[in-house]
């Protein structure tokens, strides 16, 4: 079977924001 | 009692709206661009790699962007990273391994993916200390 994989939670932001329109 | 209106919020939308946009993505539904990846073809949604990417958004916002249907992205030890970023995008799961994890780094730098870029850090400091 495929080796155990550790699985971390992560909270934060995971991408950019895109800039809200001016 | 008194409220003006209820919201019901589906806490479990998000996360089934990109599933579905991943299981379009493995069917190539309203797939519109090609990513050539070490002469590997990889198909995407424009509007996904552009919510993901500021690499990706400074092409596609623009006009330029409307025409480009077909963009190389370097080969290289960077390559296999560029696979692992598309399928974070479209599932918030990201592999790393101590052998991957260099050439996701590479990649998300490639693609301005500075969160990625942060968690890849973290984890290659991680799997240094004893």
């Amino acid at each position: 079977h495929e080796g155990l994989v550790a699985t971390v939670k992560e909270a934060g932001r995971s991408i950019h924001e895109i800039p809200r329109e001016e | 009692e008194g409220a003006l209106g209820y919201v019901r919020e589906f806490t479990r939308h998000s996360s089934d709206v990109l599933g579905n946009l991943n299981e379009l993505r493995l069917r190539g539904i309203l797939t519109d661009v090609t990513l050539l990846v070490g002469g590997q073809p990889l198909r995407a949604h424009k509007a996904v790699l552009i919510a993901c990417s500021g690499f990706f958004y400074s092409i596609f916002r623009g006009r330029a962007g409307v025409g480009v249907d077909v963009l190389s992205l370097p080969g290289g030890p960077e390559a296999r990273g560029f696979t692992t970023l598309l399928d974070f995008m479209y599932t918030s799961r990201l592999r790393l391994s101590p052998a991957t994890a260099p050439a996701v780094l590479a990649a998300a730098t490639y693609l301005q993916m500075e969160h990625v870029v942060q968690a890849c850090h973290r984890f290659i400091q991680a799997s240094y200390e004893p």
